[in-house]
């Protein structure tokens, strides 16, 4: 599903450059269920960044789907964002004045146009049930706590059901027992759905429900390997 | 230092009400280093926020170095806040388009006004460079990583030396080494400068470089116990 070749993201900053990923190639099958683990800084998100189509990369390729996306326009890059890949962001990045239910709505007004808004509402309803916020469902973000709005972040990520899951951080803001949840369902949607999740954490605890991890520091794949079985 | 007597925190949201704190007492004495742990939407921001004079009680009081502050006009409380209190946000709430050494040097233009542009920034490299930054100062928030911005929040507390600490989850975005690196550096303050530390966080390792953990639930405080010395 993802092929990343010799990729590469480097910023200019005056005279010096940041080089945020350096040479990094990497192989996701369909299904697979992968951690990223690193530093602060390491260079997680930037990755990230590039395999959820937001960024491109300064050099290198990345096939996503048997097609080479880095060299897309940005119009072509955005419809395969939005018909392939649930991102849950570091930052959350919901729509401020919106209820959790209309943010949790809102991609399937992209990749599931024929559903009435009625049958969409009802969707986004049940996917902020599973993640615990049904009683949550018209608060704003300014009206949630930071774990709430995490979890509003997840199940906009997840509404429509995309192929490919990238979660960054998905539990920092949550307590171990809703955490625990959350990463059940990940799991769940990976083994009953087929969805191939990539996930950013910090936590080994989290890392240990995924069944490969690789390891980032400054920019750099160190280490690739399946999870101990325990 | 810290008096609070029944303490509720109601929101209304049309016919319902939302009870985010209800009936909370708690007393901090100068120099206490505390944790505050509970589920994802108890109640632990909204008990920091008043502890931070950014918000008042619907009902109760509050207590902070001998004044009853929950009553005073929103300018007395920023005068408060400025010199009393350092905060790390939940969301960090740094300023865009600033750099993380102007960002840092922020507080010191009210709480330190005697010190030239160049103390002052020298003053917030020092403490950049104790959370890792030393080569970030001048990236701004939206060219750093989330850990990153993480640290400058933190930094931006600790600046001004303030007799009370409240983080609100302040290594929710850092790997194990960095936010063992960060815990290090409360516990220093705490007990060489006397800082009083109130600390909310989902990770029990991360609590137990406390002395004593609150544990709350549904907006109550449920535990409050010494911690276990391991
Ligand atoms: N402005 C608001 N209007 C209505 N409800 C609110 C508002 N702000 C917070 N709440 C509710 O109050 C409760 C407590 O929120 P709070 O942010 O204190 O939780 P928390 O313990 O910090 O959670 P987390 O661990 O997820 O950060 C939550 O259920 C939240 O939905
Ligand atoms: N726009 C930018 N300009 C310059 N440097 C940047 C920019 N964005 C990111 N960086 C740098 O690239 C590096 C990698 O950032 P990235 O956000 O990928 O880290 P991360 O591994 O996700 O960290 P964290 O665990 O703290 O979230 C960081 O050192 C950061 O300062
Ligand atoms: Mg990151
Ligand atoms: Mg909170």
């Amino acid at each position: 599903l993802i092929k990343l070749v010799g990729v590469w993201k480097t910023y200019r900053m005056g005279e010096l450059d940041v080089h945020a990923l350096r040479d990094v190639s990497l192989e996701v099958a369909r299904g697979e269920f992968i951690a990223i683990m690193g530093a602060s800084g390491s260079g997680k998100t930037t990755l990230m960044n590039i395999l959820g189509c937001l960024d491109r990369p300064s050099s290198g390729s990345y096939w996503l789907d048997g097609e080479e996306v880095s060299r897309m326009s940005a119009d072509k890059r955005a419809m395969i964002r939005n018909r392939k890949i649930g991102f849950v962001f570091q930052n959350f990045n919901l729509l401020p004045r919106t209820s959790a239910l209309e943010n949790v709505a809102m991609p399937l007004s992209y990749t599931a146009s024929h559903l009435t808004e009625k049958e969409a509402r009802r969707r986004a309803k049940e996917v902020l049930e599973r993640v615990g916020l049904g009683d949550r469902l018209h608060h704003e973000p300014s009206q949630l706590s930071g774990g709430q709005q995490q979890r509003v972040a997840i199940a906009r990520a997840l509404v429509n059901k995309p192929p490919l899951l990238l979660a960054d951080e998905p539990t920092g803001n949550l307590d171990s027992k809703t955490g625990e949840e959350v990463l059940e369902l990940f799991q769940e949607l990976n083994r009953e759905e087929g969805v191939t999740v990539v996930l950013v954490t910090h936590d080994p605890h989290v890392a240990s429900h995924a069944e490969r991890i690789i390891y980032i520091h400054d920019g750099q794949i160190v280490e690739d390997l399946p999870r101990l079985h325990s």
